[in-house]
């Protein structure tokens, strides 16, 4: 299934895109990664649909479902995704990276676009870290703070003033 | 009993999706 196809969400389940978003940023560099977010976004795209059934919903999800299977056997001898608690580590790894270097160049008062849309993509990385169970508090933390630093750093700049 | 169904094919439908998804995680 083409990328595009991929995007074409249907309105009652485009909470989602931001997770397939992030999934074609990892495909080429850590397809652990974009196969997880794939999976984060199709459970929560199932949840959505059993609110709200629609055809497009269903041509949506089969086409989600496919691309989930294909990645699955391309990734076929890879170790870590093989290992659930391997594949937990590798997600949150990749988090924690994004995270750390949005929060060095906050505190460092360096505000630019990419350390605002690394808090962002690591604040969806720790949501998409939930389907391996409850965050841990630490990290239920992390998320939120991550979340909150998008919208206020957002706020500020749209008021002009220098986030502190 | 078409309304009804249409809404238990797309039940099933979504319980099939749920356990392709359940079982690529166990795969």
């Amino acid at each position: 299934m083409a990328n595009s196809g991929e995007l074409e969400i249907p309105p009652k389940l485009k909470a989602v895109r931001p997770y397939l978003l992030l999934a074609r940023d990892h495909d080429k560099r850590d397809p652990v990664v974009a196969f997880f977010c794939r999976h984060y976004a199709m459970e929560t795209a199932l949840a959505l649909d059993k609110q709200d059934k629609s055809p497009d919903n269903k041509i949506f999800l089969s086409g989600l479902m496919d691309r989930l299977e294909k990645s699955k056997e391309d990734l076929r001898s890879d170790e870590i995704l093989s290992n659930e608690l391997a594949s937990q580590a590798h997600v949150e790894t990749c988090a924690s990276k994004i995270f750390v270097y949005a929060d060095n160049e906050d505190r460092a008062g360096r505000f630019h676009k990419a350390m605002l849309k690394s808090f962002y993509k690591s604040g969806l990385l720790f949501d998409v870290m939930q389907t391996f169970g409850e965050l841990s508090e630490d990290l239920q933390k992390t998320r939120k703070y991550a979340k909150w630093k998008v919208t206020y750093i957002t706020g500020c700049q749209k008021r002009g003033e220098t986030p502190h | 009993t078409t309304a009804l169904a249409g809404a238990s094919a797309a039940s099933m439908e979504q319980d099939e999706l749920s356990q392709r998804l359940q079982q690529l995680r166990n795969q």
